[in-house]
């Protein structure tokens, strides 16, 4: 699913924390995320 | 819902409202002026954000991951994951407060993300559910809420700062003011020579309605103000020396000059909006010529003796048109009043002597507004500009926008520029904590 409609979009590895424990998953997010 | 705090000081919510009109609302791309507007494609349905979870029953506060079920203006529907398809449970929410957040804020606070009591135990491991869901789907980027702040900040206008403005107890004139307050771009203006306590004007600071200090002595538009202050005009005209609270040409959005030598004359005869009446195009005369393009316009058949109800346009406004525009738009063109008969702009050439300002001189470029027909938006009362109202596009003319306020009658909606500083994406005003007007709500008597 990758998403066209921007001029940079970049993949984030993101933290997830539930009460069960922590885990990453891979996502997108517009450019410029510094 | 769950949202914490609708719809600014006021208190309208824009979300109840756009469900049970089922209508939509204008992008916020559409809104060049606005924060945001430049990347606002990069929002998107389907898009994870995390929101607090107010059904939970932990201590402190809990959140959850929320899908974008629905962009309107910088409101968003939202449905927390594991809700399915189940509408019940959707909520709005403004992308553009500190009550939204990009996927793995939480863990970077070392809170956890906790479910909906509701659907607590719908899933027996979450985290499948969830990497399954999260795996290659869009979020917001870690500092979007620092990039809102950022694109809300005006580094040009501050309280203090002088502007000229059209005096607005008479439009043919400009008047000195002192800025305020600054909300969103818009001004509060104090008039510097008013004797009543609150005698403000509202206006966006890229309104073609205020203008920097020395622009009336410039251009030669009439001026009320005292002798002094138009001396010191004159002096800082030749030495460019101006003082720091003044408002300087560069603090202004560049206007376009238009091209080639023909220029209007005094005595064409075009069609205009009525300042007074923005709810009516009229039939319309150029009375007098300024400099750098400027023109005094009046509206035929209800001009005052004076010309204190002229009104100045620039010669590539878009609230100016050619003789003819509104026939061949399909729109009612006001006739000076007390004309007798159907009006016929051929006749009236011919009774009045006069000649059309050729179609040449007009701005003719139609912007990619995206606005359409029935999108909301909130819509400056340019009758009384301090109001801030939820508002529809009731018809779109290639760039021109006729705009009705909700609640009220046609005869109050306005003709306004698709690019007016005066439109505002639902939304707007919550994000800037200003009072929106929701649509007036007619009591029907006993």
């Amino acid at each position: 699913d990758v998403p066209t409609s921007t001029k940079k979009w970049e993949q984030k590895q993101v933290q997830i924390k539930t009460l069960e424990g922590e885990f990453s998953v891979t996502m997108w997010a517009s450019g410029g995320d510094d | 819902t769950v949202t914490s705090r609708p719809g600014g000081v006021k208190g309208f919510d824009w979300g109840p409202y756009l469900s049970s009109t089922s209508s939509d609302a204008a992008s916020v791309s559409c809104f060049k002026h606005c924060p945001m507007s430049d990347n606002w494609l990069n929002i998107t349905v389907g898009m994870k954000v995390e929101i607090q979870n107010h059904e939970c029953d932990l201590p402190e506060h809990a959140y959850w991951i929320a899908t974008v079920i629905k962009i309107a203006g910088y409101k968003s529907l939202m449905r927390f994951e594991g809700f399915g398809n189940d509408t019940s449970y959707d909520f709005w929410m403004n992308l553009c407060t500190q009550d939204v957040h990009p996927v793995g804020w939480c863990a970077t606070i070392g809170k956890p993300l906790v479910p909906p009591k509701s659907i607590q135990h719908k899933y027996l491991d979450w985290k499948e559910y969830l990497v399954k869901r999260l795996t290659g789907s869009r979020t917001l980027p870690s500092n979007f809420y620092n990039k809102v702040v950022e694109s809300i900040s005006n580094h040009r206008f501050k309280k203090g700062v002088n502007v000229e403005v059209v005096d607005k107890m008479c439009v043919s004139a400009m008047r000195v003011a002192t800025v305020d307050e600054v909300i969103g771009g818009r001004l509060r203006l104090q008039y510097v020579d008013s004797k009543e306590e609150n005698d403000d004007f509202w206006c966006h600071m890229r309104s073609p309605l205020v203008h920097p200090i020395t622009w009336s002595q410039r251009s030669g538009h009439k001026l009320h103000a005292i002798q002094e202050y138009k001396n010191e005009c004159l002096n800082k005209i030749i030495t460019e020396n101006y003082h720091p609270t003044d408002a300087v040409p560069d603090m202004f959005h560049k206007v376009k000059e238009p091209m080639g030598d023909l220029k209007f004359q005094v005595g064409m005869k075009l069609e205009a909006i009525d300042p007074l009446n923005l709810s009516a195009i009229c039939v319309a005369t150029v009375m007098k010529v300024l400099k750098n393009n400027y023109l005094m316009i009046g509206i035929d058949g209800s001009m005052a003796q004076n010309g204190s109800d002229w009104f100045c346009y620039h010669t590539s406004s878009p609230c100016i048109f050619p003789v003819g525009f509104c026939e061949i738009n399909g729109l009612d063109l006001t006739p000076p009043r007390g004309y007798k008969g159907q009006f016929k702009w051929f006749e009236y050439l011919k009774q009045s002597k006069s000649t059309a300002a050729p179609v040449k001189l007009f701005d003719k470029e139609i912007p990619k507004h995206g606005f359409k027909p029935s999108h909301k938006v909130e819509a400056v009362d340019l009758m009384e500009p301090r109001l801030i109202c939820v508002a529809t596009v009731s018809k779109v003319v290639g760039r021109l926008l006729r705009i009705h306020f909700d609640g009220w009658e046609n005869e109050y909606d306005q003709w306004v520029d698709s690019e007016s500083p005066d439109l505002y994406p639902a939304g707007w005003c919550e994000v800037m904590n200003y009072g929106l007007e929701g649509p007036r709500v007619k009591v029907e008597p006993p």
